[in-house]
């Protein structure tokens, strides 16, 4: 479904340059659980934006489907970010000005979704990450927890296809981290493809692949077999 | 050291009240490894905050070394949030606008101290958390993991009495995370106070009390033996 091919991600030049990614070939098939590991710094989140089509690489092409990314239209790779793809950001992104229900709802409005429709959908996703009690409390009325649980609510907002996922429990205690992963391998078990990093090596159980990077390459591709 | 005293923290009013915290009433002695642990919005930072002369109570009172912070004048409490307590932030807080080592001279600057020696001691706070070659990059050119080690360089500038660290591992591998537990250690074995909030049970070892908060309130203090 999504290809990465002899990807490169460089910033900078000379003295103050800096190889985020090295040479990296990794796929994704479709209904896949793969996860991203590695050391702090070794390229997760670029790769995980360059996999999402948020990023391009400096060299190395990208496909989707089979088609070359770099030779999409711009309005192609937004309706690709906003109908086919979720994205749960490491620093969540929300919006300070809206509530968490109107952050949630904004994947919606972009896709013109009706009110009511919206509003039900967004109320809905919000008690299922147990925020029923928050949804018109604004980000910063919002504990760490809670604003990572708004921020996966709203990547589930238009039914995604594939959920790239950046560290999604990273601020849970283990029991609403329970509850995100159970929400993600419940979606993947109807064929939503996931792929997530994460440090946690307790959530290795759910994966179906698990690429390890270091130092911006890919060092082992481990696959498990089909239960 | 530090003592809260039935202390309520309550947002709003009427139909928007959120109680974040109620009746708390917990001590730091001075040289203890305090763990405070519990549910994703349970009131962790909020209680860390208080503690921390960072936010005051709506009802109740803090005691430092016996005296009360709500008598204190905000250039006495300035003076304790700049030369004896160190904080490392949830949510990092880094300055944008200034570089690695500039946000790690930052609190030098406050505290007046001359140029050769911030730098200097910048750059060895930074290469203590393995980020020499990080030390001109901006927030945005690091990673997650990356601008939380800046943030615990910095909260370790002025050397402080007491260190206050929000989830300082929520955003490292185990190398990395296991790195900045040994620094905590170290630090705590000098007879430095360390308040850490934590979400990993593994971390658990490293503390001589734990405090376990759920929905606002003390629900256990763990106290363990000295070896
Ligand atoms: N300004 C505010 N207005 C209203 N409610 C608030 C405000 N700030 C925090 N809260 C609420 O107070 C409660 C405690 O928040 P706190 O940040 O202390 O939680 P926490 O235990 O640190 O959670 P996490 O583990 O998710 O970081 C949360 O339920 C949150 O919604
Ligand atoms: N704009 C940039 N300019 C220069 N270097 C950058 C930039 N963005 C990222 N980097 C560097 O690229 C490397 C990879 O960053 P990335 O965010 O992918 O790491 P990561 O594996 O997600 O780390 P973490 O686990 O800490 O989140 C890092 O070493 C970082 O310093
Ligand atoms: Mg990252
Ligand atoms: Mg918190």
């Amino acid at each position: 479904m999504i290809k990465a091919k002899n990807v490169w991600k460089i910033y900078g030049r000379g003295e103050a340059k800096t190889i985020a990614l090295k040479n990296v070939n990794v796929e994704i098939k479709e209904g896949e659980f793969v996860m991203i590991m590695g050391p702090s710094g070794c390229g997760k989140s670029t790769l995980l934006n360059i996999l999402g089509l948020l990023d391009i690489p400096t060299k190395g092409e990208v496909y989707y489907k089979g088609r070359k990314t770099s030779s999409m239209s711009e309005n192609e790779r937004a309706v690709f970010r906003r109908k086919i793809s979720g994205f749960i950001f490491q620093q969540f992104h929300l919006i300070k000005t809206l509530t968490a229900l109107e952050n949630v709802e904004l994947p919606m409005m972009l896709d013109e979704k009706d009110k009511i429709y919206r509003k039900k959908r967004a109320k809905k996703l919000l008690e299922m990450v147990g925020l029923g009690d928050r949804l018109n409390h604004y980000p910063h009325q919002l504990s760490g927890g809670q604003q990572q649980r708004v921020a996966i609510a709203r990547a589930l907002a238009n039914n995604p296809k594939i959920i790239f996922a950046d560290e999604p429990t990273g601020n849970l205690d283990s029991k609403s981290g329970l509850i995100v992963m159970n929400i993600l391998k419940e979606l993947n078990e109807k064929g939503i493809t996931i792929v997530m990093v994460t440090h946690d090596q307790e959530l290795t159980k759910y994966a179906s692949k698990i690429i390890k990077l270091k130092d911006g390459e890919v060092v082992e591709v481990i696959e498990k077999a089909k239960n």
